[in-house]
């Protein structure tokens, strides 16, 4: 993997940090907080742990500063450059440095404070800039949600100078309880049989031989997707399965993403260029249609002719009377669409055109 | 500059400008016999790549709209 030149690292695994001065837009408490969750960022997947020193200078010191501040990369206030670091050193090396001028948050405006010093530190630790757009380490300011999940492409980057943690995080029921009630997914899908259901980074499959779930984690599985997905369906007619993010979609065969792939939903579907995400979507195995789900309308895919259906989209009330909230996730088992909203499923028969059930969700893992 | 294909007077100052903080374009262009156009193309090809832009070695419009992306101060090149 790609890191700075001559690789510098810290030849100890034991850091220590120290704060020099805050910003005027947020407390004290918050920024330290910010700071402490930024180092554990890092700590969670490497042997790497970080103590703050109050008395002395840490190895790392973070400070805010205005201007022509010392060294060559001078602050002007504008949004351009809001922070830099140096790689790992004596002296300025590992250091932090924020423009004070920038208006700091702990909130999805800019500057996220959190989430500009877990970039920052990672070239404290040695890490230059990622070419992956999902990656915490790519060089333009990406922060979306309060969500955060390290990238597969900086953990590996990261374990490549330092190796992997000693105690990486478990997959425990404090990760992710199939039995919690209140649980939702991003996506689920039916694949070869099984259902999978997404959640962040991890997934869980429900197989029909087994007592309990399976959980595990997407990057382990497909490495080439982005995580956290929107929405994704099963094509069982040509053993596809495709994921959706945003404005993206990736088609996937067994662990590989297809040649070409992310590609738009308005190129690939012959979506419009409003619908800019999806929330749902299932393919009909008998019939080869595939329903989008958008708000409260519907879209359909005729995935033979791999052509959108004219006279959509509809009101999803309408054909499926008793959906009448946003839908989360939708998969079909037999003659059934099972309709996700929040941590409940209505099973639609697609016969009779009615729901004949609901249930919570998790009565699908046996808890 | 004709790899400035739209040759907007800001526009190349803040091409120039960019490379020159994130890419060493200064460093490379103080070198003897260099072909500025060339440097100045190869620097804008790295950067496309690194952004998963078209790498075309000019600057269109795409990569203009990268580059005023707020951004991390720090090099994407080794000093």
């Amino acid at each position: 993997y790609a890191i700075t030149h001559n690789n510098p690292r810290w030849t100890k695994t034991h850091l220590t940090y120290s704060i020099l001065n805050y910003t005027p837009y947020l407390s004290k408490a918050v920024v330290e907080d910010a700071i402490a969750r930024a180092f554990r960022v890092w700590s969670d997947v490497t042997p790497l742990t970080f103590q703050r020193v109050f008395e002395e200078e840490g190895d790392i010191v973070l400070s805010f500063h205005r201007g022509d501040h010392g060294d060559l990369y001078t602050f002007d206030g504008s949004k351009y450059h809001f922070a830099h670091a140096f790689l790992p050193g004596l002296g300025l090396g590992g250091n932090v440095h924020y423009d004070l001028d920038q208006k700091w948050t702990d909130n999805n405006e800019d500057f996220n404070l959190f989430y500009v010093t877990a970039h920052e530190l990672g070239h404290s630790l040695g890490l230059s800039h990622s070419n992956d757009e999902e990656a915490l380490m790519f060089p333009s300011y990406t922060w979306s949600n309060k969500d955060f999940v390290l990238n597969q492409d900086d953990i590996n980057r990261i374990q490549a100078l330092y190796g992997p943690s000693p105690n990486p995080i478990q997959l425990t029921d404090a990760t992710l309880d199939p039995c919690n009630s209140g649980l939702t997914f991003d996506a689920i899908i039916t694949y070869r049989g099984e259902v999978i259901f997404f959640k962040d980074r991890f997934y869980i499959r429900v197989i029909s031989f087994l007592p309990e779930p399976l959980i595990d984690v997407i990057d382990l599985t497909w490495p080439n997707l982005p995580g956290k997905f929107d929405a994704a369906y099963e094509v069982s007619g040509v053993d596809e399965l495709r994921f959706f993010k945003g404005s993206k979609v990736w088609a996937v065969q067994e662990q590989n993403v297809l040649e070409g792939f992310p590609m738009d939903i308005q190129s690939f579907f012959g979506f419009p260029s409003n619908v800019t995400n999806i929330d749902a979507a299932v393919c009909e195995e008998e019939t080869g249609k595939t329903y989008f789900f958008v708000d409260h309308m519907y879209w359909r895919y005729d995935e033979n002719t791999r052509s959108m259906d004219p006279g959509y989209p509809r009101l999803i009330a309408e054909d499926f009377p008793g959906i009448d909230y946003k839908v989360d996730d939708v998969i079909q088992k037999e003659d059934n669409f099972y309709f996700f909203h929040q941590s409940i499923q209505y099973r639609f028969n697609l016969k009779t055109r009615r729901i004949d059930d609901s249930s919570d969700i998790n009565t699908w893992f046996n808890c | 500059f004709p790899v400035i294909q739209d040759g907007l007077q800001k526009n190349v100052k803040t091409v120039w400008k960019y490379l020159e903080n994130y890419y060493n374009l200064g460093k490379n262009m103080q070198a003897k016999n260099v072909n500025g156009k060339e440097v100045m193309a190869e620097k804008l090809r790295q950067m496309q790549q690194l952004f998963g832009l078209k790498v075309t070695g000019n600057s269109d419009p795409e990569t203009l709209r990268a580059m005023k992306k707020p951004r991390c101060g720090v090099p994407d090149v080794a000093p």
